[in-house]
């Protein structure tokens, strides 16, 4: 599920938009004991020049975000709105032998967008 | 290399969750082990009481038990609900049970860390002082396995048991089954002991889990 309402819609710059992932969707309330969802998000926006008066930040997207603007080239394009920083989840189920299993997945939740 | 994803969204998740089996309808529900909730709080990273644990938690490691791993699977003896294991008298007064662990869900890309045999007994009024039991394996031959390990009954508390190394190599595939004789070694007294609980915590690192250790710049 997308939340409504949040944000300034798909458009604005790159920045984190809340994805909220339910185990109920594929029918696994069941045997998931916990959590019943997370909020995994994801990014979108433009990768725009950085904001005047904002902090420095020449790096390789804005080098790319000034050449596209200056001279674009086919095919070069400008950078990508990207995950920057995930952090893990864990899930606690019951598995077909009715063992309870806490399994851990690394790199599941979108805390952080970036152009790259 | 990603592999392409199969076009039915929960086969994918299935495959990217690293289950290979579709969950079977309802489970047969049973009590979550303290032990279990408490390793979740720890690293579920959305749960306040994760966070004021000190979050970031190592990735691959868990920190409460100081082992490398990445699953964590609380199996109790098959048999024992709700029946419990059967009881053997083979000598004296002291009884003796056979528990088996079915570990076939196990994958053999995954590596054991940790395996902690838990058991309750119920002494009624024994004075359970001096009592040990003893752990072998259980195999059909009639002759008596030697003796992994022996470990003191820690009277009213639940019997905690290692068994990485004596019964479950480390580094190596774990069997699809684990067997295992005990034997109450209770001195002189007859023993009216029952095996009330009987169950394996065993940790699991599957190292195509973990994120590759980044190279420094």
């Amino acid at each position: 599920h997308t939340e409504p309402g949040m944000g300034a819609g798909p458009g604005g710059a790159c920045r984190t938009r809340r994805l909220h992932v339910s185990f109920r969707e594929v029918g696994w309330h069941r045997w998931v004991i916990a959590p019943r969802g997370f909020l995994a998000n994801f990014c979108q926006g433009a990768c725009t020049l950085p904001e005047p008066g904002g902090p420095p930040a020449l790096n390789h997207a804005v080098l790319r975000t000034l050449m596209h603007a200056a001279a674009p080239t086919p095919g070069a394009g400008l950078p990508c709105c990207v995950p920057a920083r995930l952090s893990p989840i864990s899930v606690l189920f019951f598995d077909n032998s009715d063992n309870v299993v806490l399994r851990h997945y690394e790199d599941m939740v979108v805390d952080e967008c970036g152009c790259r | 290399a990603l592999e392409p994803a199969p076009s039915v969204p929960t086969t994918a998740l299935l495959q990217a969750l690293r289950l290979h089996e579709e969950p079977r309808g309802v489970p047969t529900l049973r009590p979550v082990p303290p032990v279990m909730w408490r390793l979740f709080r720890r690293r579920h990273p959305r749960h306040p009481q994760a966070a004021r644990a000190g979050y970031p938690l190592r990735p691959c490691h868990v920190e409460e038990l100081g082992v490398a791993g990445n699953i964590v699977r609380h199996i109790p003896a098959s048999g024992l609900f709700p029946r419990p294991p059967e009881t053997t008298r083979t000598s004296g007064l002291c009884p003796t049970w056979t528990v088996t662990f079915d570990l076939s869900g196990v994958e053999p890309a995954e590596r054991p860390t940790r395996a902690r045999l838990e058991l309750r007994l119920e002494a009624e009024n024994q004075d359970t002082h001096r009592w040990e039991l003893s752990v072998a394996l259980s195999t059909e031959a009639t002759s008596p396995r030697p003796e992994l390990l022996r470990v003191p009954v820690p009277p009213g508390l639940p019997l905690r048991a290692d068994l990485l190394g004596p019964a479950v190599a480390a580094n190596v595939s774990v069997p699809r089954t684990l067997r295992l004789a005990l034997s109450l070694d209770c001195g002189a007294a007859n023993a009216h002991v029952r095996l009330a609980e009987a169950s394996l915590l065993l940790v699991t690192l599957d190292p195509r889990l973990c994120p590759p250790p980044r190279p420094r710049r």
